[in-house]
């Protein structure tokens, strides 16, 4: 563990709990991709499968299992809860979702570290995760304003894995034969689709209004 | 090992 990996961490343990927090206390979703939280359910499920298998520590369990927890709650939310539900903008948040998880899947079949069940479906989760903030970018274009909860969420699951770029360098630098191309680039890629939208965000943040 | 090190990531 390296000060960046803790950093990415505990920003993506923050977005996850500022979006619990805007659908549990104020009932609404309102500019939350429900696509893009169905991809994240999806993202830690595939990811995730050797929780039971293999332990690491205590800490990375209890992030697992947040991670899962939060993840499929907040599915559960936007879709089941009826206040929530009704906040749900469902005429824009129209991203063939699904034509993402495909191409994933056969990209982790053609490109992984090793052949086996756990590894090219924990190859899967991470290009998932790299595309599975786009229904959100698109919903974000379509309605325009957001409210300054929603930009705080995408701002912070973005910055996160750019975080995570930063271990990478680090453990590169100081762990040897640590070289992993596929978490590299995914993790760019996924962090680059952002750019766009951190240009608008600290254009707006530095003027104090919200983010529109 | 290989797996356990590399996999030690969220």
């Amino acid at each position: 563990m390296n000060i960046f990996r803790l950093a990415g961490d505990m920003t993506h343990l923050a977005s996850v709990l500022v979006l619990l927090l805007k659908i549990h206390t104020i009932k609404s979703c309102a500019g939350v991709s429900l696509r893009t939280q169905e991809l994240y359910a999806i993202v830690f499920a595939t990811r995730y499968l050797d929780i039971f298998t293999s332990f690491v520590s205590v800490y990375n369990t209890f992030m697992k299992l947040v991670f899962l927890g939060s993840s499929f709650s907040i599915v559960w939310y936007m879709r089941y809860h009826k206040a929530v539900h009704r906040t749900y903008d469902r005429e824009q948040d129209t991203f063939r979702h699904w034509f993402l998880v495909l191409p994933c899947l056969v990209l982790a079949l053609l490109i992984h570290e090793k052949f086996t069940f756990l590894e090219v479906l924990w190859t899967f989760s991470l290009y998932l995760e790299a595309v599975a903030i786009l229904p959100q970018l698109v919903l974000l274009q379509r309605t325009r304003n957001i409210d300054n909860l929603t930009g705080q969420y995408i701002f912070l699951l973005g910055g996160y894995r750019g975080l995570y770029i930063l271990n990478w360098i680090y453990r590169y630098f100081t762990e040897p034969h640590f070289v992993h191309w596929i978490t590299w680039i995914a993790g760019l890629v996924q962090t680059l689709l952002y750019a766009d939208f951190f240009y608008y965000y600290f254009l707006r943040f530095i003027g104090g209004r919200g983010v529109e | 090992g290989y797996m356990d090190d590399y996999h030690d990531e969220l």
